[in-house]
Order: C-alpha cells, then structure tokens, then sequence
C-alpha cells in the first residue's frame, strides 16, 4: 500500500555532501582525484573533458568503460574511500 | 601496483610511529592495538619493523582531525573521504590522518571497552539480560551514580561479569588532568555548564572541565564518545535523546523519517524542530585496521592500485579475514625486499582476528622486533601499468599443462541434456563440468560454446567416475580432486594419491567436500555441509580456528549448496538448476539458471 503521506524531504543543518547534483559530484571528484583538471576541463569544453576523464577514472578503478556518468560510477563516487589523488602527484 | 613517482621510500627500515591524538569513538588500548596490527601487515613481508614511540618526531605521526585539520586538504564531515596519508620523507612526508567525522569501529559496530568492573576491560556483551530485561546499550540502571555499565557476556543475571561503559563520569582523554573525569557543573567563561562542550574550540571535540571552574583552575580533558553519541552532524559525540520531536511527531528510535538517504539520524535534544540539533546514529563503522592498513602502504610508499581485492586498491571495503593481497606483497617487496617470513606468533585463539582479547589497559609498546639481515637485493621487477600481470613473479615454477586437446569420447553426449553435474570448477579460464567419468568445458572467452564430453580418465588418470569438488592452485596450477573423504592433487598427468582429506588436517565431520573457493595468497576454502575450512595450499593442512559455519559469512546462499566454486572472480553457490552469485563483497549480486545462464544452453 501507498505511504499515508508524502515523505518530507529536509535539509539538516551542516549536511554536506549528500544532496550534490550527480553532474556536480562527478566534476568535483574527478577533479580532486586527479582525473581532470580546471584548465582542461575550460579548454576541451565540460562534456568532452567530462567524458575522457570518466573514462581513464573507470579504468582506473576496474569499473565499465563507458566513458558516461551511469549508475555503476556514481555509486563508486560516493563510496567511502581514500583521500590521496589516484593520478599524478 | 604502482609506486609514487621516482620511487620515493625511506631510506631506513628502523621506522618509528606517534599517535598525537585518539579518535573518541574507540578506546585508546583499541587504537594502539589495531595500528599496531596495520603495520604488522607490512613487516610481516618486509625487512621493516615499526616503534611506536610516545613524544618526539617520529617518521610516521598519525593524527585524527576533521574538516581543515591543517595540511590544506580537508576531510568531508561522515562518509565520503575517510582518510589520507604522504609519501615517505621529512615532515608531514609519512604521516596519516583519520578523518574524525567518520565514526571508527573494527568494521562492524559499536567497540565498547569496558573499564574497571569484574570483566578485566573486556566489551560489552550486546544484548545482555539484566534483572530479565534486555539491553542492547550501556546503562544506569542498577546505580544512584549515574555512571553508564553493561555486562560483558550475554546475561549479567547468571553471570555477573561487567564493566564501566565510556563516559566523561568516569574519565577524560589527554588534556592536563591526567584522566580526572569531569565536575558538573563547571564555570567557563563565566557561564555555568553540566554537560560536556565544544565552545572554545574550532576542532569539534568535546571537552570539560576536571574542577568546578575552569577560569580558576585552567583544569580540563577530553570528553570519550558515550555508547549513544551521534556521528557528525552538527552535534557530534553528543548522545542522542529519546524521545525527540521532528516534524511534531515523536521520536523514541533512530529515523531516517526526512532524508532521501536512508541514514538514520537523531535529535540530541528533546525538540529537533526548534532546536535542530542532531547527528547520525551509530552504523557498522569504518575498521581503523583496514583503513589504517592501507594508508600505512601510502606512508611506505605504495600508491593505489587498481587491483579490486588489493589492500591499495581506493575504496573501502569491509574483509573480515582479511590478508595481503599477492600485489600489495609484490609491491611493498619491490620497494624493500623481501622479510624473513612471517613472525611465529602464539596460537591465535577461535574468534577472527578483529576480536583479539584486548591487551591490558595500558598500551602495549611494540614488541621490539630483531632487527632483521637486510635481505640481498634480487632483481626486482619493473613496475609497469597498475595491474600489469606482467610484474607478477610466479612464486612456484610452472606445472606443465596438459598440452594436446583431449579427443572427445562421445561427442554427441550433450551437457545440455544432463540433469545435474558432479562438480564444476574453473580450470585455466574456463569452466569445467564433471559427470560420471565425462567432463565437458565452456570458456566464456573464446566463445568457442561447450567443448566434449572428454573422458576424466584420459586426462587426469586414476580419478574415480564420481568426483565431489575440483579447483586448481592459481599459484601452481595444480588440480585437486576430491570424491568421498579421498583427495588427489594433478599436476599435468602425474598424480599424487588418493590421501584421506584427514591428512589436511578435516575431521570426520565432513563426510564430502561440495566445493572450493581460491583466495589468493594460497588460500582455498572447502565447503562441506554448512562449514568451510581454510586449507594452506602449500603446507596441504588447513589452517588454525576451522571450520567455521559458512552463514557466519557468506549469508544469502544456500547452505546446502552442492556445488561451490570460483568463476570471473565471483563466488558461485549452486543447488538444484539455480546458482547464487556472490561478490568479494560478500554481496549476492545475481541468482540465476546454471544452464541457461552459465553453461548458455538453447
């Protein structure tokens, strides 16, 4: 049976990450790990530099190479894992 | 694996370690304890050896901290980054943080160490039975002093074995007033408080005074994490309060009621709507073992690898035994050599190694470890792309394969057609199906469909018809057979047997083996009813502490599955016409038809 009433969504005071948009989490790791950088991503345009470095972190991370933010990466996103970059220093 | 760019590693093997500071979710003996064990995994294969020294520079500081915590890259408050370390060198070269909005356990719960009592620091036993009522967190009642126990085994009536829970009534961490605990209430800056505070700190550690005022006095400690403390937020290490009111309604559990993410939350006061204070409930935690075990590898040296099941690999995941995988070993011994081996150590007892009893209350100084001969240098190979088998150094020489094909006996004998099989295994990268004497084979990769039927006997000779279980060694490539309570082991066509699988060490309780599961590292469990055994490969004996019931971890598969073998990595668990597909994870992630899925029948 359907729910009595509509689950209220609330924002908690200093909730951080949880509600990012997928395209904006994506950017952000792929930046901070190392997969892309700023400059690259203003000279190749968002969605080519986006589509290379997703496919060199699902490499990386024996994920499918599909070079596109599907489920399977996201969720790798927003595993708990690791601070140190996995590219370069 | 791979190493940081131009190999940076230390350039002594003597390496010494600090912890600054103490996490408040565990007991600083649990700490000590499991750092000390992180960087065992790395000495066992190494020349290195570890000290932990108590003031002083040391080679590796460890520290936890939350958000900025001062090397300008901050940790992400609960989940998400849980730690990070530097590559060898001075400084903050070496060193390890731990992100302290995690909330830290040895990966599967709440750890309450008890102290004082009758029960020697041991845990608690959650649930206990006290006075016929069911506990599952620490309590007062009982007591005038409001000091929060438990009891240490599962009913404190028969028993009568307890200890006193974490609480600031009872003690404080560091600070300047050597463990005094808090005096409520206190005087800070004038204001009069009777619960532990943050104000006056921008690290978020609660903290309180240890005499009735600390204007005068200038006497403080830090606060431990109750049993009930709630895990970032924006209350951290407060406890929750029960009830509380969200949205009108009340609350005497944990909710989730609100998100979208399924966490569950409380208020730690009793009115979330005009107070909005709150924090996550206590979940399984990240083990500090693990995560400490891999940012050691970091602070020697190692870079991530992409190898999944490797140590190095980025994210976490929870392993209950958990071993070196063969490329962190490769690794580590690339940049330091190989060690002596690993220490003979006292006979672990039953219980998994995360549940070691706890030392005594003082931390232990490391074993001072013999310094061991620096090994000579062999030619160590190259490392080349994360994950390259080609840097894998076969550590057994190659057993000869069988080189000619086998001729199929009939041809026209269909696997498709046969209601059931004997036994299935992978064998080199495809899969092999056992049936009265016949087997046939089907590689998902050459695409070349099902092979056979091919006679067992031809192959592998002096096999019985009916075979129980198959795997191969993927270090030897080596064929075990199993068929009743007799083994044989093949490599190519010579054999060895048949033995009584008593002789690897198997009681009488296994009346046959239905299967095997390689592990790496020469491990492979045997699965007979619902018990495993974890057999060394290469001592053939299995190994301390089994066999342990197969649900304690591999829970969602059928217990009496007949056939148990490893395929593209994943555990496979089959009964009847239907298999169960686990992840390393431990995780089912596909149950389906052997034929039609596995074996692709029409």
């Amino acid at each position: 049976p359907l729910q009595g009433k509509p689950q209220a969504v609330v924002t908690f005071p200093g909730d951080l990450v949880s509600t990012l948009p997928d395209l904006e989490l994506a950017e952000r790791y792929l930046q901070r790990f190392g997969y892309t950088t700023e400059t690259e991503a203003k000279i190749g345009g968002r969605h080519v530099s986006l589509g290379k470095a997703l496919l060199k972190m699902q490499k990386q991370l024996g994920l499918e190479e599909t070079g596109e933010l599907d489920a399977a990466t996201l969720e790798a996103m927003r595993a708990p894992r690791c601070g140190v970059p996995d590219v370069g220093t | 694996f791979l190493t940081f760019e131009g190999d940076l590693k230390w350039d002594h093997m003597d390496l010494t370690y600090r912890v600054i500071n103490y996490s408040p979710d565990l007991d600083r003996a649990v700490i000590d304890d499991a750092f000390r064990r992180a960087f065992q995994v790395w000495s066992d294969v190494t020349p290195l050896t570890f000290m932990q020294i108590h003031s002083g520079e040391a080679d590796i500081m460890i520290m936890f901290g939350s958000q900025e915590h001062g090397d300008g890259y901050p940790f992400d408050g609960k989940d998400g980054l849980l730690a990070h370390a530097f590559p060898p060198g001075q400084g903050i070269q070496g060193d390890a943080h731990f992100d302290d909005d995690e909330f830290w356990t040895l990966g599967t719960g709440l750890v309450v160490k008890t102290r004082h009592g009758n029960a020697n620091g041991a845990e608690c036993h959650f649930p206990f039975i006290f006075e016929g009522r069911s506990y599952s967190r620490c309590t007062t009642e009982g007591r005038k002093d409001g000091l929060p126990w438990c009891a240490t085994t599962a009913n404190y009536d028969q028993d009568k074995k307890y200890g006193f829970c974490p609480s600031e009534l009872l003690y404080t961490n560091d600070g300047n007033s050597d463990g005094a605990p808090c005096v409520f209430p206190f005087v800070f800056e004038g204001n009069s408080y009777d619960t532990c505070t943050t104000d006056g700190r921008s690290d978020g550690y609660r903290w309180c005074a240890t005499t009735s005022s600390f204007d005068q006095d200038k006497k403080y400690g830090f606060c431990p994490n109750r049993d009930t403390a709630v895990i970032g937020g924006n209350s951290q290490g407060d406890p929750c309060v029960f009830p509380f009111t969200f949205l009108g309604q009340s609350y005497s559990a944990c909710t989730s009621q609100g998100r979208q993410d399924g966490k569950l939350w409380c208020a730690t006061t009793n009115n979330y709507d005009t107070d909005k204070k709150w924090g996550f409930c206590p979940d399984r935690g990240y083990s500090i073992f693990l995560v400490a075990a891999h940012e050691f590898g970091h602070a020697l040296g190692l870079d991530h690898s992409s190898v999944r099941e490797a140590l190095m690999y980025p994210m976490y995941s929870y392993i209950q035994d958990f071993e070196l995988h063969p490329d962190d070993v490769q690794g580590i011994q690339y940049l330091y050599g190989r060690g002596s081996g690993p220490k003979p150590t006292a006979p672990a007892p039953a219980p998994t190694e995360e549940s070691q009893p706890m030392p005594t209350e003082e931390p232990q100084p490391v074993p001072t470890q013999e310094p061991q001969p620096a090994p000579t240098e062999e030619s160590q190979p190259m490392p080349t792309e994360a994950g390259s088998t080609s840097t894998t150094e076969e550590e057994e020489e190659e057993t000869p394969e069988p080189t000619a094909g086998p001729i199929p006996v009939d041809p026209s004998r269909d696997a498709c057609t046969e209601k059931n099989f004997d036994a299935i295994t992978e064998i080199n990268g495809e899969l092999y199906f056992f049936k009265d004497g016949n087997y046939w084979t089907h590689s998902s990769f050459w695409k070349s469909g099902i092979q056979g039927a091919f006679s067992v006997s031809d192959t592998w000779p002096g096999l019985p018809d009916t075979i129980d279980a198959v795997f191969q060694d993927v270090l030897t490539k080596r064929v075990f057979f199993f068929a009743g309570r007799q083994f044989w082991v093949f490599s190519g066509k010579s054999v060895l047997g048949p033995r009584g699988i008593e002789k690897l060490g198997i009681g009488k309780e296994a009346g046959r083996i239905s299967g095997a599961l390689q592990r790496g590292r020469g491990k492979v469990l045997l699965f007979s009813g619902e018990s495993y055994w974890r057999l060394d490969v290469k001592v053939q004996r299995v190994d301390k502490g089994y066999p342990r019931a197969t649900d304690d971890v591999f829970t969602g598969i059928p217990l009496d599955a007949r056939h148990v073998f490893l395929y593209q990595g994943k555990y496979h668990f089959c009964r009847g016409s239907f298999y169960w597909r686990m992840t390393p994870r431990y995780q089912v992630d596909r149950v389906g038809y052997i034929k039609y899925d596995i074996l692709q029948c029409p």
